[in-house]
């Protein structure tokens, strides 16, 4: 029996948000791949007082994805939910925090992602494409096709793959496939990559280019190709841990 | 003893019909839907 009892605190109360902000944080600071995930609902609570300003908090939290990769500079509250229909992600998190003094410091994190079951989404929209795997082999073609195409087209530095985020894939009323990439600039010219591109590096932490690309595949019924990549310019590496370093990580994270 | 009693008596009181009129507490979880509930 512990010698004060937990305190009742509200999944709404400021103390609450406040942790959860700084929860939401700590999950998108330390996240490796995919995109930035944004605070929907606390589920839960529980506050156990240590001592004078000094509180450990638990929280269960919901979360959902949004549209900023997670290597975009854009903060947190400037990125857009994804919608229900663009078949929505959900981030379920169980995360300790201690409040010290009113500041607030993770301890622990525990998230587990899934997407929304693809009844859901037809039984809302029925001609809404699906989430297809990362590994599906027209998704793969569509995005080695758009990256070809964009550095054919595009005069800087040679852009690399870092990781596929998301692909969708419609087949009524046209076949379409939707992919969305990750990408990184090399030391390469579009034109040097031309005689060589397995030659081309990933230019180093400090220097490197991150961007985003979106591209979209007509399949049937004509062929045809739209592609878009951002380029998010010069990324500050956490001091710890080599940004790429942490890019390239295997993880179980789903 | 304090702490028995103490127990004893939330669950003896919820266990007597809520009075006509009566409006229950807000709960305190979960929170508010920010977005929409998969």
């Amino acid at each position: 029996v512990p010698a004060t009892p937990p305190a009742l605190l509200g999944c709404d109360d400021p103390e609450s948000e406040a942790a959860a902000e700084a929860a939401v944080s700590y999950i998108n600071g330390h996240s490796h791949h995919g995109y930035k995930f944004a605070l929907n609902r606390i589920e839960n609570v529980r506050v156990l007082p240590q001592g004078p300003n000094n509180e450990i908090i638990f929280l269960e939290l919901d979360l959902l994805e949004t549209t900023c990769h997670i290597l975009s500079p854009t903060p947190l509250k400037n990125c857009t939910v994804r919608s229900f229909i663009e078949h929505a992600v959900e981030g379920d998190c169980d995360v300790k925090l201690q409040r010290l003094d009113g500041k607030f410091s993770v301890l622990a994190s525990k998230c587990h992602s899934h997407a929304d079951s693809s009844e859901d989404i037809i039984q809302l929209c029925p001609d809404c494409p699906l989430l297809a795997r990362l590994n599906n082999t027209e998704v793969l073609e569509t995005v080695t096709a758009a990256l070809n195409d964009h550095n054919s087209k595009t005069p800087g530095a040679y852009l690399k793959l870092l990781e596929i985020g998301r692909a969708k894939i419609q087949y009524s009323p046209a076949h379409i496939v939707v992919v969305e990439f990750a990408v990184a600039a090399t030391n390469c010219s579009a034109e040097e990559a031309k005689d060589n591109a397995e030659a081309c590096q990933l230019l180093p932490d400090d220097q490197s280019n991150f961007g985003f690309c979106t591209a979209s595949r007509v399949i049937i019924p004509s062929k045809d190709l739209k592609v878009d990549c951002q380029l998010y310019g010069h990324q500050v590496p956490t001091p710890a841990i080599p940004f790429l370093s942490r890019v390239f990580q295997p993880t179980s994270v789903s | 003893p304090v702490v028995k009693r103490a127990v004893a008596e939330v669950a003896q009181r919820d266990k007597v019909p809520h009075p006509v009129g009566f409006v229950s507490p807000p709960l305190l979880c979960p929170g508010k839907v920010r977005h929409f509930k998969i």
